[in-house]
């Protein structure tokens, strides 16, 4: 695992974040759904929390499709190519590119459409950046940077937890797995309170 | 798009000859086997490639040429040690396979600051390998 330079993370008193959605993309739930899957992942092995707001000026993370030249100096390309990118802390931002055959729901790896991507992994990878972590040279880690369309990769390997807990120290239920022992909206506070 | 349900996409539109979608970096795989002191045309656009990532470090005057000279090969050579690659410093097909790929738009490398293997493997020759043969 790698961080950007100068190592920048969420500040202690900026670990219970908020997330809101580009109002102009109009998501569906069930696309929002997919953020908060790919959210909990994260909060599964460290002491963060996110929580999804309406409030898009205000929100700590803001994510948002666009197409090509979208204003930050980083334009899309397209089908495939490039399929998203986000900043670090604390900027918050996280862009994916609209032009993306993005697949919601179902197994991206029965689609024999070329250019299909899964909307999670993209997600799952993107959210490490926002957290900190840079690109890793360990090929079965979320941080990896290319991804094989008609592929799925959602689960946190060892490298992707260590780099992200070496940041923010471990979530208190954590035990080794992934596997999320509570949802993303109900499991404990830092203090140990539910 | 969006695609709900990957069992609800049109079968026309599954059929894989159907989609006319053209990869951005499809172009690059006409490189294969080129190497250093080749002139091949589009070789500025796999520099840009290369630069857009961090390898080639970006400068507002960048103005890349199709030369396939010394820059390209350290940068070709830094992406084959991330990725696990024979370092070779050519455009081998295994290389291009990876370079084609679909990814994530963030550098690999960040302000010339090295990451990934290529600083890792670095520092352990610099550092880690005198302490731990020692002991």
């Amino acid at each position: 695992y790698t961080f950007f330079p100068g190592t920048p993370r969420w500040p202690v008193n900026r670990r219970d974040l908020t997330y809101a959605f580009l109002p102009g993309n109009e998501l569906t739930d069930e696309v929002k759904a997919v953020f908060t899957s790919a959210f909990q992942k994260w909060s599964a092995v460290t002491p963060l929390t996110f929580t999804e707001t309406d409030s898009y000026s205000t929100a700590d993370i803001t994510i948002g499709f666009y197409s090509g030249d979208h204003g930050d100096g980083e334009p899309f390309d397209g089908v495939l190519g490039t399929l998203a990118h986000a900043f670090s802390p604390t900027s918050g931002r996280f862009h994916l590119d609209a032009d993306e055959n993005w697949v919601v729901s179902g197994d991206v790896t029965r689609s024999s459409i070329p250019s299909a991507v899964d909307l999670e992994t993209v997600a799952v990878h993107e959210i490490g950046h926002l957290l900190g972590l840079g690109h890793s040279s360990v090929e079965d880690a979320i941080m990896y940077p290319t991804i094989t369309s008609g592929t799925r990769k959602v689960e946190l390997e060892d490298d992707d937890i260590q780099g992200i807990q070496s940041l923010y120290g471990s979530n208190p239920n954590y035990n080794g797995s992934t596997t999320p022992t509570a949802t993303t909206g109900d499991r404990e506070s830092s203090d140990g309170e539910i | 798009t969006l695609l709900p349900n990957i069992t609800a996409i049109p079968p026309w539109q599954q059929h894989p000859n159907a989609t006319s979608f053209a990869a951005a970096w499809d172009a690059f795989t006409k490189f294969a086997g080129c190497h250093s002191g080749e002139t091949r045309d589009g070789l500025s656009k796999l520099k840009q490639y290369f630069s857009n990532f961090g390898y080639i470090p970006n400068s507002p005057s960048s103005n890349f040429t199709d030369d396939f000279d010394d820059e390209l090969e350290k940068a070709l050579k830094a992406y084959q040690q991330n990725f696990n690659l024979n370092v070779t410093g050519q455009l081998d097909d295994r290389t291009l396979e990876q370079i084609v790929r679909p990814r994530c738009g963030n550098a690999d490398i960040v302000n010339g600051t090295s990451s990934m293997n290529s600083s890792k493997s670095s520092s352990f020759q610099t550092v880690g390998h005198f302490h731990t043969t020692g002991h």
